[in-house]
């Protein structure tokens, strides 16, 4: 009696699957390295719900290592990436999403992308109490402790560098003054381990059928 | 409570050290 394997193999594509060559033409990445994400992909849409795609618990577990509670930020970025907005993320939505975070990545592009991840309630502004609810919630999840009025402050004084026309809110051209003047702000948008993925995880590196 | 260099940032430089928006989690095995 024969069995079907549960583990992803290489020659069934996950539902979503795009040409590596054309995601490349889109993206920070080569062909190579799209398909080096591909197998990443499988690895990570297979974890749990075995249908090829990336449900939120699994990228949650792929963040911490263990099924932790919800978190704000973790669901945020999901949303983000799920493009298509149907509560997984696809392949092409994995890597043009990641692309975003390739250290070569235009810093317009970072910008864009923080500012949605900020934009809590996606009124196209970022908001005081927007800012105030993800301190609050980067307190929550860290072992940072810091006082009402200590975040209170930091919140006004980055306000009052941000907010240059005084309205109580955040714009995007104000946002992209900001980010110029303060670089540090988008530094969790790049992430190095992107620069040249299938030196840094030969695992994830399947025979490739192209030379880039 | 909070060290005088937590002070100093910027809130949105503050946000940037939740671990949950550090992606590099996706990529260890």
């Amino acid at each position: 009696m024969g069995c079907v394997s549960s583990s992803p193999g290489r020659s069934r594509r996950a539902p979503g699957y795009e040409d590596p060559a054309v995601l490349a033409s889109q993206t920070s990445f080569t062909v190579n390295e799209v398909e080096a994400l591909y197998e990443l992909y499988k690895k990570l849409s297979y974890s749990i719900f075995k249908d090829g795609l990336i449900h939120k618990e699994e990228f949650q577990l792929a963040l911490f290592r263990t099924s932790k509670g919800p978190s704000l930020f973790a669901d945020r970025v999901f949303d983000l990436f799920d493009l298509k907005r149907n509560g997984v993320i696809e392949f092409g939505e994995f890597v043009r999403s990641l692309s975003i975070f390739h250290p070569k990545a235009p810093e317009s592009d970072k910008a864009a992308f923080a500012f949605k991840l900020y934009d809590l309630r996606g009124t196209g502004y970022i908001e005081k109490e927007e800012l105030r609810e993800l301190v609050v919630a980067l307190l929550d999840e860290s072992d940072l402790c810091l006082s009402d009025s200590a975040v209170e402050e930091i919140v006004d004084n980055t306000f009052s560098q941000a907010d240059s026309n005084g309205d109580d809110r955040i714009d995007p051209k104000e946002w992209e003054e900001f980010v110029k003047k303060n670089p540090a702000s988008l530094r969790n948008m790049s992430l190095p381990y992107l620069q040249d993925i299938t030196t840094a995880f030969p695992s994830f590196v399947m025979h490739s059928e192209v030379d880039d | 409570p909070g060290d005088k260099s937590t002070h100093q940032m910027n809130a949105f430089q503050l946000i940037g050290m939740a671990s949950s928006l550090d992606l590099s989690g996706l990529f260890e095995e």
